[in-house]
């Protein structure tokens, strides 16, 4: 496999979760996802659905992967290789390409459809910054 | 052996500032 794989996603790396336990990544489930994001405080888990899968127009052989993200929905685009791997909630590993992701990782992938939900990560919003009220600030201070 | 994170797994799909 070409040199710029990310090992991490081959069968048998071993991944450390939040709460320091280790697992292989093809026994990773949703849970410890969720769980780790919980404990690491930081980050946030936040539901990605696929919508749309194309060819990517700017970088060919990549695949432009169209999500809405989070509660608000928010448009993102990323461009990957076809093998690249996603977790889908309560479904598992899943890329566009699981016959590669097979070839090239080792893991059992699904296959990464529209309509899929995927886990994905943001940065946790310090809570003064959401839109509360000001008076309601004042009151909790 | 090496030992990899759990977030270098998962996608950070943040909403660029055009959103």
């Amino acid at each position: 496999p070409a040199p710029s794989n990310p090992s991490h996603f081959m069968k048998g790396a071993i991944i450390q979760l939040a709460t320091g336990e280790l697992k292989r990544v093809e026994d990773l489930q949703t849970q410890d996802f969720v769980r780790s994001a919980e404990v690491s405080g930081g980050l946030k888990i936040d539901s990605s659905m696929v919508v749309d899968i194309r060819t990517s127009q700017q970088r060919p052989g990549l695949v432009a992967l169209h999500f809405t993200v989070g509660e608000q929905q928010s448009k993102v685009t990323i461009d990957v290789p076809p093998e690249h791997p996603f977790f889908v909630f309560g479904q598992g590993w899943s890329s566009c390409s699981p016959e590669r992701t097979g070839q090239l990782y080792g893991l059992a992938c699904h296959h990464l459809q529209v309509g899929d939900v995927c886990v994905s990560i943001t940065l946790q919003q310090p809570p003064q910054q959401q839109k509360q009220p000001l008076q309601q600030q004042q009151q909790q201070q | 052996v090496p030992v990899f994170p759990w977030h270098s797994l998962v996608p950070f799909l943040a909403p660029t500032q055009s959103d």
